[in-house]
């Protein structure tokens, strides 16, 4: 099971769109995905059409420790999606959190149940002991739960609920809007991944700096993109998310890009994303 | 002294580049005005060129109690117009600030001392009495610290930093991205500006929501400043601040807009948006 996070503590660079639309990207050509929403704004939420006013438990009850992961599980219109939404009372997590013991790993703690599910997924059945009565061979369904991919929205700042899902997760996708400020704050996250690796997560790695909101009509978008891969070379995706209203217009319809504007370049460039991320591959 | 915090836990909505350029323009027309930056990104900062690598104090100091306002103020290319710098240790200061006596009101106490150099500066002066030997009438210089505005940039969060923010002032501007997720974020802005007033600061009004980032090519746009108008009728200016690549170009140039491109749209909107702050008075 691969764990993603998505963050940058810049405000609307894309985290949400891009959490959204690569999860239902990677869920359209067949792996399991689960989007974890650890923003208290919830868009992501509510961009996949969960009732967040109605929903009785969310990754706040998860978080507290009064809730598993499978119990705030919430399905979307494709099998392959499932959702832990937010919720407004999350914006008071930080501050809950902030005197518990080993208070960044709450998440780790809760997705490690996920985590040997899905590893019962993935694992070679048994070969059965020779003589051994086998049922008929269809392909057993997955324990529910079980998922290839688990993709964290984080908000925009490097708070306790950042580095939750930092310490959660094995690999960070960070969206730049191709714009002045995107370069300015790269050094503090960066300084951030590298403290957290060395007390945190040892494992966890840049999978790659994602160009979001790229406008090739304006020399600012192509100059802060030629930056960028001066700068970060090889960290920074190939595919960059061109800006595309379609992918603006879509939350308002509750639903990812695929659902909305099939045919549109946003939809064409996730996927493009989607496939980048399966050929990054998991460094094993 | 007029005291205005610019807030929306959205990110990337347009709230560093209205602080910045409602402040220039205010400066244009006459006003002295601060700038304080209470975000740990710090882009207000080097929007206006301040060095922030090199600075010895920041707001991150005036917010412990080891420094005052008129030690960290930093004079910019306009005489008018001052800026309190952030600094990216500030990202430690929520945490730090957490355990602290009144904790949400750090920022109002230090602007208690120029708030009262203000209002020497604003105090008509004392008529001299019968007889006495008067200097020339040269107006007097203000007093250094005098001002006539303070503007507060904030994160996109509702943390302590925000809250110390509108503890500190009296009216709040919203900047809103016309965009789907600029309305689902509002109720809990609103609450929390209601809860604020009753437990904090009673004086706190809404000065109103700032349409920012308007594209007027897109339904999408068009559409969320129609229903923002139906929701909240005169809560939102008249004027709307338009998509226009020169606002998104001027902070690499370490300018605001009336430096970089005072003939550009961007000008004209933000120059709109002072005057009709400066109608809109404080309610006194
Ligand atoms: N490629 C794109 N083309 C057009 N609009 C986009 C694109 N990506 C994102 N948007 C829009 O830009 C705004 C910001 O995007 P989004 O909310 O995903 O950013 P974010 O980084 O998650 O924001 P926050 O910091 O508040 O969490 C949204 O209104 C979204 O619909
Ligand atoms: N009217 C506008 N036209 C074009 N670009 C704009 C406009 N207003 C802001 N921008 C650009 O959009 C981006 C976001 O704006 P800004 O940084 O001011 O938002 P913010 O709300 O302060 O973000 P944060 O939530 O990270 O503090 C910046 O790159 C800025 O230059
Ligand atoms: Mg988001
Ligand atoms: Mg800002």
């Amino acid at each position: 099971m691969r764990r993603l996070a998505v963050i940058n503590q810049k405000g609307g660079v894309g985290k949400t769109t891009t959490a959204v639309n690569l999860g239902a990207a990677l869920a359209n050509v067949g792996s399991r995905v689960l989007l974890i929403d650890a923003d208290p704004q919830a868009n992501l939420s509510v961009h996949l059409s969960v009732d967040i006013f109605h929903i009785k438990k969310s990754v706040y009850d998860v978080l507290r420790g009064e809730a598993t992961i499978a119990d705030v599980v919430v399905k979307t219109s494709n099998p392959n999606l499932d959702v832990v939404p937010s919720h407004i009372d999350l914006s008071g997590a930080e501050l809950e959190l902030a005197s518990m013991m080993g208070r960044e790993t709450v998440l780790r703690e809760a997705l490690r149940d996920v985590d040997a599910r899905s590893l019962a997924r993935e694992a070679p059945p048994i070969a059965p002991a020779p003589g051994a009565v086998t049922e008929s061979a269809t392909p057993e369904p997955p324990p529910a739960g079980a998922y290839d991919f688990v993709i964290v929205d984080c908000p925009p700042s490097l708070g306790l609920l950042s580095v939750n899902a930092l310490t959660a997760t094995a690999e960070v996708i960070v969206p730049v809007q191709t714009q002045f400020f995107a370069l300015q704050g790269m050094s503090k996250l960066l300084d951030v991944l590298r403290l957290v690796r060395r007390r945190l997560n040892p494992t966890l790695r840049l999978l790659g700096l994602l160009p979001c909101l790229f406008d090739s009509r304006t020399n600012l978008s192509q100059e802060v993109l030629a930056e960028l891969r001066a700068h970060f070379g090889e960290r920074v995706f190939t595919t960059a998310i061109r800006a595309n209203v379609k992918l603006a217009e879509a939350p308002s319809h509750g639903k990812h890009i695929f659902d909305y504007a099939p045919d549109s370049r946003g939809a064409e460039d996730y996927l493009a994303l989607a496939r980048e991320v399966l050929a990054r591959g998991e460094q094993t």
